[in-house]
């Protein structure tokens, strides 16, 4: 057990390296083993580093640096063991436009392995999708599937 | 194995059969704030044997089935339907296509069926071990959910490590 | 003290009940006492109805609704009594192309008695502001001031 | 009252002295993620007298000073005027255009200035009192920090109203 956990958590820690500075086009951040000795009592600790800014606690990174930093480590978890569905719910809610098309482009390679339900009201997002569901009230309270032609979805 | 269709009926505002049927890849669900896209999110937490109402923005398990509306009388029960392929055999099970349903009464009973046939919710997260899907893995991260990885205390971060282990 | 407390609720409340309908075009809303009789210890509840719903618990309204039903009662709060200057940071996230909208227009009649800065990457919101302040970080992890042209923002 | 310019300088990611002039109405802050838009929120709640490091996104007070970047050594003092217009005379003070200022050093130290005369913390706080304006007031509402309004206890809530009682 000790020893499936340390090699999850080493590919993990791997993939969180790697995914990082292509999401921030820079910069480095870890996953960190508070008590090594004890894998399985451990605590696991971020540290994430955005390019040219000092090494800071994760307290001090802005809304869109934290949403991004959380999507790496999603990202990271599911390169080392893919899951073969996910939901994701307005995950990309506090991105800017630079940050969404950098998080889209990662979608869409993941997209092979996994397949992405992703809720939105981001406009690129929903451009980046294969197939894209309506949901209206139109009778208030009650809701339905309609069929959705991008130009006036949002 | 990919997710095939999905099927609510009296569960949260769906007072309708609802169906939605799934390719592979990104599927966006878009539509106004109140429309109904993170019900949606929860139907799939919930078939997948969610017994916590907090885990599905309710306070007991009754907010889940359909309360009613200006024009509509409430129902007596919430129905799930999740339809899987599973013709890579990802499922320990002989079927190539897979059916899960649950359904919830109002008096708090519970049915679960797999392939049709009832079952109990141990036969659907047991058949669900080994697959990486299931309500506490990362197959459904709710709204406003994605910053919890971050504010989480390390020992429940390794938790998310060791089920992905 | 008593005293005054009870006015300034009673006009928040009116003020809420009038603006929740508005913002949402129908539905209504109140503001309750739990503990009527002794009003300085007494919580206070909200209750929200959007149009053609059942009255349920504040949980189970979606983000937007939330979001939505909080600016109702800040805008209440203004106007019970308006402050000179309120910082509003990303309140527009997590609505709708049409609650935007409707969330832009009582901006815009409440920044005669208030001054608001209002920290947004929503364009709608970009568009109605009087003035338009950028702020990036050319020299990566040192914040500057730019002039920012409508067309590149967001 | 109202705002006329906020001075920063060596707080948070402002190594270099910024200065904002604002007019009436709306004015829109805008920018890509992690520039430093809402470090002027802070900036703003932290000279009308703000206390607690956790409501400024720190753990030590300490935290607002610039702590250097890539190409910048670190500062050791970080300081932030806000300049009012008083011509309608809300704020009780016989001036028709009102500064505060708040400086804060590495040792902990911290200085509160009024019209560029050094004052006590108190001085401000009761300058404010009756105004509406001040760090517990609805005077600024952080990223993410709208939904509390809903989520505290009623309690709290009726100390919102008590405020602007
Ligand atoms: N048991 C129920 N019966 C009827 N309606 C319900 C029930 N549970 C929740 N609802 C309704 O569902 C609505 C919320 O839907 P949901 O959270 O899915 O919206 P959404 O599309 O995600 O919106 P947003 O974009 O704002 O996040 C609420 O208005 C709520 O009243
Ligand atoms: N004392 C400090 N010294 C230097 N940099 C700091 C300091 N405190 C915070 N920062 C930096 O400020 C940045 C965050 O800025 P801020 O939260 O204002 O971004 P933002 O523009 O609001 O972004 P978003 O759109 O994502 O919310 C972080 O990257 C952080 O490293
Ligand atoms: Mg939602
Ligand atoms: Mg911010």
């Amino acid at each position: 057990i000790a020893n499936r956990f340390r090699q999850t958590f080493a590919a993990v820690q791997g993939h969180f390296r790697a995914i990082f500075p292509r999401l921030f086009t820079g910069g480095q951040a870890d996953l960190v083993l508070t008590d090594p000795d004890n894998p399985l009592d451990s605590g696991v600790e971020i540290v994430a580093q955005p390019p040219g800014k000092r090494l800071t606690s994760l307290l001090l990174l802005s809304g869109g640096e934290r949403a991004l930093t959380a999507i790496a480590l999603l990202f990271a978890l599911l390169k080392a063991r893919p899951s073969p569905f996910c939901v994701l719910d307005e995950i990309d809610a506090s991105l800017d436009d630079a940050n969404l098309e950098r998080f889209i482009r990662f979608l869409r390679s993941y997209a092979e392995e996994t397949q992405f339900i992703i809720i939105t009201h981001q406009k690129a997002t929903m451009e980046a999708a294969d197939s894209l569901y309506g949901v209206t009230m139109q009778e208030l309270g009650v809701s339905r599937l309609v069929s959705v032609r991008l130009a006036e979805a949002s | 194995m990919h997710l095939k269709k999905l099927e609510i009926q009296g569960f949260k505002s769906f007072a309708d059969r609802t169906v939605l049927e799934f390719g592979s890849g990104v599927a966006a669900v878009v539509g106004p704030n109140g429309s109904g896209k993170s019900n949606i999110a929860d139907a799939i937490r919930w078939v997948l044997g969610e017994q916590s109402p907090r885990q599905l923005r309710g306070q007991k398990m009754e907010d889940v089935i359909f309360a009613g509306s200006e024009s509509r009388r409430a129902v007596g029960m919430a129905e799930v339907t999740l339809l899987l392929d599973n013709a890579d055999g990802a499922l320990p099970i002989e079927f190539s296509e897979v059916s899960i349903t649950r359904r919830s009464y109002r008096d708090g009973e519970n049915e679960y069926l797999l392939n049709n046939v009832q079952c109990r919710l141990r036969d659907i997260t047991e058949l669900f071990l080994d697959s990486r899907v299931g309500k506490d893995a990362l197959t459904v991260i709710g709204q406003g959910k994605i910053d919890e990885i971050l504010s989480v205390k390390g020992e429940e971060r390794r938790d998310l490590i060791e089920e992905v282990a």
